[in-house]
């Protein structure tokens, strides 16, 4: 039941967008973080054929079914996560980038990775004034079980602090910083490994940006059915 | 050509702007660069940066290694240009039927121009982007095809304070760019800001119909018993008529080797 076809028509010169029909999986093989199980990934293939013409274009993805949610806790005040239910005690390390001259070889990737894994480390986090990271970096945070904990690029650079004093608004041009941001969410959306996107580096974005940026992000309803009404309002990723 | 992907990771030539005399026309149609690499051209580091093609040719010390850093100068220094760089290949595909041929750059650090056998396309600002560009048109027929790109470093590189500290004058924060290149507490100032493209350059080929950015979403019902997997996806259609298609999506799982389960 995992080999599904389907026949299209598209209109010349057009962009259509098609949802799939659900496959559906059986107890498949869940997705978990170093430490609390294998990291199953599925070879999701699709391709796409124009009758008379063969192939025209094919993609393909490794895909891990997992749940990761996270709330804030009332009493602490800080974030917990839950994967696939279970909740997880987070070992984790800030990740800036791999090299300061962007030679990021999938070897580099593959090591740097694995020797977080080995180090019993189960999340990373991207700091916002470093790299959105490449889908290599998150291929091997796939293999290896490390969730990944996504900021975009606020800093202190962009919210009024410093000496001299920094830019109070964040980057000049807000509309090229949410097209960057969309087009980085569509880059790594499909990683099992992404746990969660925040706004940048312990603050939060200007007013515009953020609320875009949540707007952007918000979990679909569909996805948040099988929660239940109390905790619908606390779940933020 | 079939389809399929091909990345241009080798045989890059970069040269300083300022001593590269030549346009993009130029030198993507009448007056490549010389095969043997002549000063002022140089192996190029791509997917990477300025400061890395300097380094890879050992123009600059290594700056990772003790205080080399301050013997590279800083682009508030020298001024943008110095860190203007041409970066130029070449690639063999030949335009077929009804094939598709698109250029790809998975990011550029900032903005840059494209010419590709003497057509120029222009890649706007903006560092966390990707930029797709149809050379369908432009291919050579033999299939031999010059590229030339010339990336400009941010708008707004920033001055280093003597003293360092948390972004140095926070300018690079203006554009929308990493903020650490202007040092922070734990790393020292790029001096180039990573100019550069600094991410995969690829070329594509398609048929008629292509397939962006399909979307995976699972979701999970009695206690992860069951699961539905989730797929969006856009297909473009490029030609001037009705593509009757077949659409295929396959989920398999490794067992051992190159033996999947289906």
């Amino acid at each position: 039941e995992h080999l599904q076809s389907y026949a299209i028509s598209i209109p010349p010169r057009s962009v259509l967008e098609y949802t799939i029909p659900p496959l559906f999986f059986y107890k498949p093989n869940l997705w978990w973080p170093n430490g609390m199980g294998k990291q199953s990934l599925y070879n999701v293939e699709i391709s796409v054929d124009v009758n008379g013409l063969g192939e025209s274009d094919a993609w393909s993805h490794y895909f891990g079914f997992r749940k990761v949610e996270s709330s804030i806790d009332d009493s602490t005040g800080g974030r917990i996560f839950k994967v696939n239910g279970e909740p997880i005690f987070i070992r984790g390390g800030n990740w800036i980038l791999s090299d300061g001259l962007l030679r990021l070889t999938k070897k580099r990737y593959m090591t740097d990775i694995k020797f977080h894994a080995d180090m019993n480390f189960n999340m990373l986090r991207c700091w916002g004034g470093g790299l959105a990271e490449r889908p290599d970096f998150y291929h091997f945070c796939d293999v290896y079980g490390l969730m990944v904990w996504q900021e975009f690029w606020i800093t202190g650079d962009v919210d009024g602090r410093g000496l001299p004093i920094s830019n109070p608004d964040g980057p000049l041009d807000h509309a090229l910083f949410l097209l960057c941001a969309r087009d980085t969410v569509k880059l790594l959306r499909n990683h099992a490994s992404l746990a969660l996107w925040v706004g940048g580096n312990e603050q939060v974005p200007p007013i515009d940006i953020n609320r875009a940026l949540k707007n952007d992000l918000k979990l679909h309803p569909m996805f948040l059915s099988n929660q239940t009404t109390k905790n619908q309002g606390k779940y933020l990723s | 050509a079939s389809v399929g992907k091909l990345v241009l990771d080798t045989g890059w030539l970069a040269a300083r702007s300022t001593e590269v005399a030549l346009t993009g026309v130029e030198l993507t149609t009448t007056h490549p660069p010389d095969a043997s690499v002549a000063a002022p051209w140089m192996h190029a580091a791509v997917p990477g940066t300025v400061l890395g093609t300097l380094l890879k040719n050992k123009l600059i010390p290594d700056p990772f290694y003790g205080l080399n850093n301050e013997a590279i100068i800083d682009i508030a220094d020298s001024g943008r240009e110095y860190y203007t760089f041409w970066f130029f290949t070449t690639f063999q595909c030949a335009p077929a039927g009804n094939r598709h041929v698109s250029l790809n750059f998975r990011g550029v650090n900032y903005s840059a121009e494209v010419y590709i056998n003497g057509h120029k396309e222009i890649l706007p600002k903006g560092m966390f982007r990707r930029h797709t560009l149809d050379i369908t048109e432009v291919l050579h027929p033999e299939g031999s095809n010059l590229l030339a790109v010339l990336v400009h470093p941010p708008d707004h590189p920033g001055t280093i304070p003597p003293q360092g500290g948390q972004g140095g004058d926070h300018e690079i924060g203006k554009d929308v760019a990493t903020q650490y290149v202007e040092g922070w507490d734990w790393m020292c100032p790029i001096r180039d800001r990573n100019t550069g493209i600094w991410d995969e350059v690829s070329i594509c080929i398609t048929g008629a119909v292509n397939i962006t950015d399909p979307h995976l979403v699972s979701t999970f019902h009695d206690d992860f018993k069951r699961s539905y997997l989730h797929c969006t996806l856009q297909l473009e259609n490029k030609s001037s008529w009705l593509a009757d298609c077949s659409l295929k999506i396959q989920v398999s799982a490794e067992l051992e080797g190159d033996i999947c389960l289906v």
